[in-house]
């Protein structure tokens, strides 16, 4: 059982110890005190490194100390003629003889207290991120006001997490800046607009302080902004390292500074601002956009026309025009609606006729009706061709969309009666 | 037909056969048929074939038979209770609307109808041409289509004709510009059963031969001497028009 002090006497203390012998004291006091030993009669065989009789002093695997020969105290005013402090609370003391005590030396008197060990400063780390508070027996940490002390209660962090950011302007800054920002801490904010409009992150360059990168590139201490899929960061450094405005796409923005135990700097300041979200210019063929403008944003209305011979079919009904909206995700509504050439379908045949089947029944596409020959022919000959237009109708130049006409062919025989008269 | 030859249907391909009573017509457009006032005058319903050379009933099974959807007689045509003792053809086209289109091809097709010009009224000396499955000289009635050409003659050789039947009196007989007088040479004419049948003459505004109905055979006096086919020109506009105000069938 650990005890706060004891004595330690040679064997036969105050006799003469007995030749060849060695024996082994294990000393422990309560944790979080250090141990004092002193010697107050020390008479034994002197030898060269104590080579023949020797008390030694070891802490853990340390020797702190070999003693041998005669000691006397060098204070009138005390009776310690040798002592160790040591700031663990164990010690092992190792009596060893050799074959001949002829001399008839008597060995050693030793006594040991507990004493307390200042573990704020006893140690070359220091126990506590912030404040350490040494008291008999151990030690305890504390941390700066609006600081709280972690959960392993060596570490102070901040509470900072939790802002939400609404406004469409403002700025936001790492705690304390511009003084140095806490260690060990996560802060998490968030900007929160309204749909339809993008964060758009700015930083100037000097605003930015943030422990830099180690050797491969990490970031010990680090700003990153989250938007949507989208991330940003993460940053560190002395100046911003990324581009000074940052258009995230997206109306929420997540904003996380992890800082570590060391290295706090003076921390960071950007301004945001909500920025209409903006719809991409989209070329598609043969349309054409009203009012064309150079940028397009959230809730702009666009009427998209088709040019002639062109058409938007929405199920199973076709439009010449159609009207989208820049959505709060970016995109256009109806995007998947196209202006597609107009389809007259297949010619209507005729009676004693034909219609050749045209490679394509696409706007501009042209097909030509002809009549079963000899025995009947086109009533307007300018009929014959017809050409898909851009109402969706077979047109000829001259019949319009009337369909060309087979008329019987008079007054000539399939065979010519000959030799009637005679 | 007097004095004619056997012909083939391709060489008249308008040529219509009325089989009650046993007359011609000849085919104008895909549903109308022209023929005379007078084969069709008291039969609404004709029953009418086209395409087959032959007017035999197996082989008139295989042509294409026409349905009469109405009958147009001309509106100068006189009406008499009495058939047998007309005297008066003036007037003696009619035509007849069909049911369904006819399919041409090259045993069926229409002649042309005359220009309005002096050049579709056929001069003295012109020749037609003529068919029919009417009485020939050996036959009342024949079974394959004859046919015969014949020059068109001055209309006072018709008036002035006198032949061996006393009981003719061709005095009491009109003669109008609706006619057309032809024949009179080497017996050659149409006859009974031939009536409505056209008289084709070459259009002589076409280089290769097309024919255009000059004549509906009408009357006459005796076969194989002259015959009186009416002036098929001077119906063209009423022709036209009774076509166009009434359409096809299928149209309205």
């Amino acid at each position: 059982e650990p005890t706060m002090y004891g004595e330690i006497l040679s064997p036969n203390y105050p006799q003469v110890y007995p030749n060849e012998i060695e024996k082994s004291w294990d000393i422990e006091v309560p944790e979080g005190y250090g141990i004092h030993l002193y010697f107050t009669h020390l008479d034994m065989e002197l030898s060269e490194n104590c080579a023949y009789d020797s008390v030694q002093i070891m802490s853990g695997d340390v020797e702190e100390g070999k003693l041998c020969g005669q000691r006397t105290s060098k204070s009138p005013n005390s009776p310690v003629v040798e002592e160790f402090q040591v700031p663990y609370n164990k010690l092992r003391v190792i009596f060893k003889s050799d074959f001949s005590n002829e001399e008839r030396f008597t060995g050693f008197a030793a006594y040991y207290v507990a004493v307390d060990v200042n573990e704020c400063t006893d140690f070359a780390d220091a126990p506590c991120s912030h404040f350490c508070n040494n008291f008999m027996g151990g030690y305890f940490c504390s941390c700066p006001p609006e600081y709280f002390l972690h959960d392993d209660m060596r570490n102070c962090g901040v509470n900072c997490s939790g802002d939400v950011f609404t406004t469409m302007v403002g700025e936001i800054a790492s705690p304390n800046y511009p003084n140095p920002y806490p260690e060990n801490s996560r802060c998490e904010y968030q900007i929160l607009l309204e749909e339809g409009f993008q964060v758009v992150v700015t930083m100037r360059r000097e605003d930015f302080d943030v422990e830099p990168a180690d050797s491969e590139g990490n970031c010990p201490d680090s700003l990153i902004f989250v938007a949507g899929d989208q991330q940003f960061g993460p940053y560190c450094g002395s100046g911003f390292p990324g581009p000074l405005s940052i258009e995230t796409q997206s109306n929420a923005v997540g904003i996380i500074f992890q800082t570590d135990l060391t290295g706090q700097k003076k921390g960071w300041k950007l301004r945001y601002h909500g920025d209409p979200i903006p719809c991409p210019k989209e070329v598609t063929a043969n349309s054409i956009w009203e009012p064309e403008r150079a940028k397009y944003v959230y809730k702009d209305v666009v009427k998209i026309s088709c040019v002639d011979g062109f058409e938007v079919v929405e199920g199973k009904v076709g439009s010449t025009f159609f009207y989208s909206t820049c959505q709060s995700n970016g995109k256009w509504s109806h995007s998947k609606l196209k202006c597609q050439p107009v389809d007259c379908g297949a010619p209507e045949s005729i009676p004693n006729g034909k219609v050749e089947n045209p490679e394509s029944t696409l706007f501009g596409s042209v097909t030509h009706y002809t009549c079963e020959e000899k025995y009947y022919a086109m009533e307007d000959e300018r009929g014959g061709e017809y050409r898909c237009s851009a109402n969706g109708t077979w047109v000829n130049e001259v019949l319009g969309t009337e369909l060309p006409k087979c008329v019987p062919v008079c007054g000539v025989p399939s065979e010519l009666l000959k030799g009637v008269q005679r | 037909i007097f004095g004619g030859i056997t012909a083939k249907i391709e060489h008249f391909p308008w040529q219509v056969f009325f089989s009650n009573p046993r007359a011609g017509g000849a085919l104008i457009d895909e549903y109308w048929v022209l023929t005379a006032a007078h084969v069709v005058e008291g039969n609404q319903n004709p029953v009418m074939y086209v395409g087959s050379s032959s007017v035999q009933t197996s082989k008139l099974l295989k042509a294409q038979m026409l349905t009469a959807e109405r009958v147009f007689i001309h509106p100068g045509w006189q009406v008499l209770d009495n058939t047998d003792i007309r005297t008066n053809f003036d007037n003696d086209i009619a035509l007849v609307q069909l049911k369904e289109p006819v399919k041409m091809g090259p045993s069926v097709s229409p002649i042309c109808l005359p220009g309005s010009s002096s050049e579709y009224s056929p001069s003295v000396g012109t020749l037609g041409i003529i068919s029919g499955w009417g009485k020939s000289e050996l036959r009342d009635i024949v079974i394959k289509l004859r046919a015969a050409k014949l020059p068109v003659a001055p209309l006072a050789k018709c008036q002035e004709w006198k032949g061996k039947d006393s009981r003719v009196d061709v005095s009491s007989f009109v003669f109008t510009h609706n006619m057309i007088c032809a024949g009179g040479e080497k017996g050659v004419d149409s006859c009974q059963g031939d009536a409505g049948g056209a008289f084709a003459v070459q259009d002589p505004n076409e280089e290769d031969p097309k024919y255009y109905a000059a004549g509906l055979m009408s009357f006459g006096f005796q076969c194989g001497t002259y015959g009186i086919y009416t002036r098929v020109q001077n119906y063209v506009d009423w022709i036209r028009k009774t076509m166009q105000d009434n359409g096809s069938p299928s149209k309205d």
